[in-house]
């Protein structure tokens, strides 16, 4: 038996509207410890890598550890179903065909549950190695997803470039270029209104609009966003989820030929 | 000219 109750509900809402356009199918790996998912793109380009701890449930029972290949279009259209106040449940059995949503709602008075047929699906899993970041950049995740939106119109890559000046995002083509800096923020009363740069050594590399626009799709989930980069490495991007976990994306760089 | 990497050629499979 498999039991997840988030009486924050809306946070699934919003964890398929982060990863539905990205990916179609994916396995929801759930444990002891929590429900992880990793999966590339169709085109191998990005990884995704979500991690729910049990702990952060409201209620959460694992007898066994189970797979399911969920296709995250079918699941998005059923978590549209849920109110936002909405209490949600993820239930299946041991070895299950079907997994179960159930919504309620915050007064009690009305109940739902949508059964979804699972997949099976035979999907590679990525070793991710640990590393130091030679830059790590925190800021506003809203600033984030605008500076992608509006430098997109210019091109299809973006240069995100990092020095102890500040983070530089740029980007150009047919209709001329454009460039944003931010600065290290020196005086923040709130928090998540903050930039703040940690460097090793400066960076600067070359990724696509169009996986940095997916990424942030993940915008509701969090004030802050987190970008990390490192040479020969990919550029994280990683969204924390309330008190119960993260999304990270992972995106290869364009290099030159 | 730049082209895309995979993001295998960074990740290997486990």
């Amino acid at each position: 038996m498999f039991e997840a109750r988030l009486a924050k509900g809306a946070i699934f809402k919003k964890i398929l509207e982060a990863v539905k356009d990205l990916l179609t199918e994916a396995s929801w790996d759930c444990g002891d410890m929590g429900i992880t998912l990793q999966a590339m793109d169709n085109a191998h380009v990005s990884l995704v890598s979500l991690n729910l701890r049990s702990d952060g449930f409201d209620k959460y029972r694992c007898d066994r550890n189970l797979t399911m290949g969920m296709n995250l279009g079918s699941m998005s259209k059923i978590l549209k179903c849920a109110g936002n106040d909405d209490i949600v449940t993820i239930r299946a059995q041991d070895n299950p065909d079907t997994v179960t949503f159930v919504f309620e709602s915050e007064n009690g008075e009305k109940q739902s549950d949508y059964e979804m047929k699972l997949m099976s699906l035979d999907l590679e899993h990525l070793q991710i190695p640990e590393t130091e970041y030679a830059c790590v950049v925190k800021m506003p995740a809203g600033e984030f997803a605008r500076i992608c939106r509006d430098l997109s119109q210019f091109g299809d890559s973006i240069v995100i470039s990092c020095s102890k000046q500040g983070v530089k995002f740029s980007a150009s083509g047919d209709i001329g270029s454009a460039n944003v800096k931010l600065a290290q923020s020196s005086n923040v009363d709130k928090e998540e209104e903050a930039v703040t740069i940690e460097m090793q050594e400066p960076v600067s590399f070359t990724y696509a609009c169009r996986y940095l626009n997916f990424f942030t799709k993940a915008t509701p989930l969090s004030a802050q966003v987190k970008l990390s980069m490192s040479p020969e490495y990919p550029l994280m991007v990683e969204y924390a989820i309330d008190d119960i976990g993260q999304i990270r994306y992972f995106l290869a760089p364009k290099i030159e030929d | 000219k730049v082209k895309q990497a995979g993001i295998m050629s960074f990740f290997k499979k486990k």
